[in-house]
């Protein structure tokens, strides 16, 4: 573990907080894309099976378990609580995702390490969440006006993949052979996705308005 | 360190 890990761990774990924080205490989920937390709970699914194969660490097992069940928790809100779900814009939330999970399942058997279950599930998480972030993203570019939990949680979701590219650097040069090409270049695109919204954010945060992405 | 194989990131 070195600190660039860490804190994109403590990035990725503030960020699901903020949401569930937004979604229970306000029992309000505007702004915020069903289908980018779908395709998050199957990210999670389908990545961290190993818990119940192998054991790494007492924090990887507890991160790995709360993923889990803060995932299918927001997903279950937004499609269930009767309070929370009034609150969710379905007709502007028309991103097609479906359309991303069987290009990632395909890819994921084309290219991958091994060719076992675990490991082509594993792809295709990788996969799967580097693109998961579209249709929230463009929900925010819909939604004219972001309130700032929203902001903040796609941001912090945004740093912790950004932060873990650091890792990836910083464990290229520590270790010997290290190197995860799968993980790095879906690592990057992910982030890349992530520019403009960070570009919009750190500008609204510095003039101190609201944020707006164009549309 | 954990060798290339095993995944110990999140």
């Amino acid at each position: 573990m070195n600190i660039f890990r860490l804190a994109g761990d403590m990035s990725h774990l503030f960020s699901i907080l903020l949401l569930l924080l937004k979604i229970h205490t306000i029992k309000s989920c505007a702004g915020v894309s069903l289908k980018t937390q779908e395709l998050y709970a199957l990210v999670f699914a389908t990545r961290y099976l190993d818990i119940f194969t192998g054991y790494i660490s007492l924090y990887n097992t507890l991160m790995k378990m709360f993923f889990l069940w803060s995932s299918f928790t927001i997903v279950w809100y937004m499609r269930y609580h009767n309070v929370v779900r009034r609150s969710y814009d379905k007709d502007q939330d028309t991103f097609r995702h479906y359309f991303l999970i069987l290009p990632c399942f395909i890819l994921a058997l084309l290219v991958h390490e091994k060719f076992t279950f675990l490991e082509v599930l594993w792809t295709f998480s990788l996969y799967l969440e580097a693109v998961a972030i579209l249709p929230q993203l463009v929900l925010l570019q819909r939604t004219r006006n972001v309130d700032n939990l929203t902001g903040h949680y796609v941001f912090f979701l945004g740093a912790y993949r950004s932060f873990y590219i650091l890792n990836w650097i910083y464990r290229y040069f520590t270790e010997q052979n290290y190197y995860k090409w799968i993980t790095w270049i879906s690592g990057l695109v992910q982030t890349a996705l992530y520019a403009d919204f960070f570009y919009y954010y750190v500008k609204s945060w510095r003039n101190s308005e609201r944020l707006q992405l164009p549309a | 360190e954990v060798s290339h194989e095993a995944k110990d990131e999140l």
